[in-house]
């Protein structure tokens, strides 16, 4: 079955949605059947596939509304293979209802998205910058999870404590195997990878190097660039590896996408 | 007596705590008595302050668990006139805490805000990326709130959503006067003010030009430029326009720091 990861940072703007929205493409590109859950409030997911909140069809909050199945609320993206589930979040009212379902029934998206593995290669999803009921829903339903990282001081020095976190939530949620001390759920770290990447500046070169001593292993070879063309994409309303597939910004998604797959299928 | 002002915004990585520590060090070199609060639990006003979250004294937290004083909390800064109030969150059981306690006993915090004001001119609260319990309890604590604006599609079309979420929010929580139909509580928008402004790029312009258009008297006039000073701030441990006042991004944030005065001034 199907491998789900979560994109998860405290720290804001760091690239999570961007990430979500271009690996998915670039996975769904080299012939995986991908979904995207976008569990942001904020439906980044939808807005940089070309679909405002409002005009979805059908939206996440049917899964508790409606006890719908998550495949059939599941919208086509213009990416062959890709498709996407995005709240309707237009009220604050909404905004509330969506993350009280998510506080008191994440189980219903857990038992939602484990059945959906059968159905794709791999599940993404996309979390708001905190560690709150979204992000704790996407944790218990993950398989793994990747951390965007920026190259500058605040995000670097947010690390330490995301991944120390993670772990304490780890522990409370899935029991330990007395017989040899692993975990029910992997629940690991897929890796870092940095986004945004400022290679022009001499402080950018510094804490690169800082993340790169005091992470080493865990960081992705692939470095996603700052480029004009991804910062487009929420204007084009398509991923940068559909309308510019020969950029920087999409080769290094292709790249890190095949790193992706490398690192998961060892296992 | 003193103005309370929050920095918001639901768009992750805008220059929030950024805005809130360079905005209150150009208002104490201008002669104001500034106090900064941080409400993330990621903890960058203190960390841009030059202090480890676990090398402060005392932490906001001594709220509630030590029913301390606002005034008996603040720590000085490397700049004269300039104090700070931080959570000194270092788990994930801190953090839960520290949420906890804004969520069920937020108005503890508004008093001693609201006792505050004899004491300083000018307070300012830094929000985390949500509209989550740090950042209501800081609305209801506020005379007006501050929004930094990326020219970035993603950014500008989370405005709206924004705007009007607060006005529900206002209009929840402060009873309109009958006779003329304002709010009790001022809850004001200062005001909407682009930062890393991406002059360089024709979308970076396409995306400013929309803002102007959409929010035209709303958007202060100074736009925060994108430098590398600014964004040395987290390493240097102390606010740019203190380490280096004549370089663009400080001469920007003293005149942010002219007009919000100039604004508020007027009512
Ligand atoms: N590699 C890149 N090059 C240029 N711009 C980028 C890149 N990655 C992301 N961006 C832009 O930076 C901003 C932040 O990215 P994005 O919204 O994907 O981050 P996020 O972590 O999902 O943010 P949030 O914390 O608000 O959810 C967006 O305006 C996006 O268009
Ligand atoms: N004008 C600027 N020029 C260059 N870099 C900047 C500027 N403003 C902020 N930065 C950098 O951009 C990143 C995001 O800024 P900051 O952390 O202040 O935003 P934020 O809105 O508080 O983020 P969060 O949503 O995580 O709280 C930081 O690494 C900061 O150093
Ligand atoms: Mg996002
Ligand atoms: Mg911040």
């Amino acid at each position: 079955g199907g491998r789900v990861i979560s994109l998860v940072s405290r720290k804001g703007g760091v690239g999570k949605t961007t990430s979500a929205v271009n690996l998915g493409a670039a996975l769904a590109l080299s012939g995986h059947s991908v979904l995207i859950i976008g569990l942001d409030p904020q439906c980044g997911v939808c807005r940089t596939l070309g679909t405002r909140p409002h005009e979805l069809p059908r939206g996440l909050d049917e899964l508790w509304t409606m006890r719908a199945r998550l495949p059939d609320l599941a919208q086509p993206s213009p990416v062959e293979n890709l498709w996407f589930v995005s709240p309707r979040i237009l009220t604050l009212e909404e905004e509330e209802s969506f993350l009280g379902h998510l506080e008191t029934r994440g189980g219903d998206l857990m038992r939602e998205i484990d059945r959906a593995r059968s159905l794709y290669d791999t599940v993404l999803l996309d979390c708001p910058p905190s560690l709150g009921a979204p992000t704790r829903a996407a944790l218990l339903a993950s398989d793994g999870y990747l951390v965007p990282v920026q190259n500058e001081e605040l995000c670097r020095d947010s690390l330490d404590a995301l991944l120390e976190f993670i772990d304490t939530f780890r522990d409370r949620n899935f029991a330990v195997d007395p017989a040899d001390g692993t975990h029910a759920a992997p629940l690991q770290l897929e890796g870092l990878f940095l986004t945004m990447a400022a290679q022009g500046t001499r402080i950018g070169r510094e804490v690169a190097a800082r993340i790169q001593e005091d992470y080493g292993d865990l960081l992705f070879d692939t470095a996603i660039p700052r480029t004009v063309r991804l910062a487009e994409m929420a204007i084009k309303g398509r991923p940068t590896v559909i309308y510019d597939r020969r950029s920087a910004g999409s080769r290094a998604y292709f790249d890190l996408a095949d790193e992706l797959v490398a690192r998961y299928c060892v296992d």
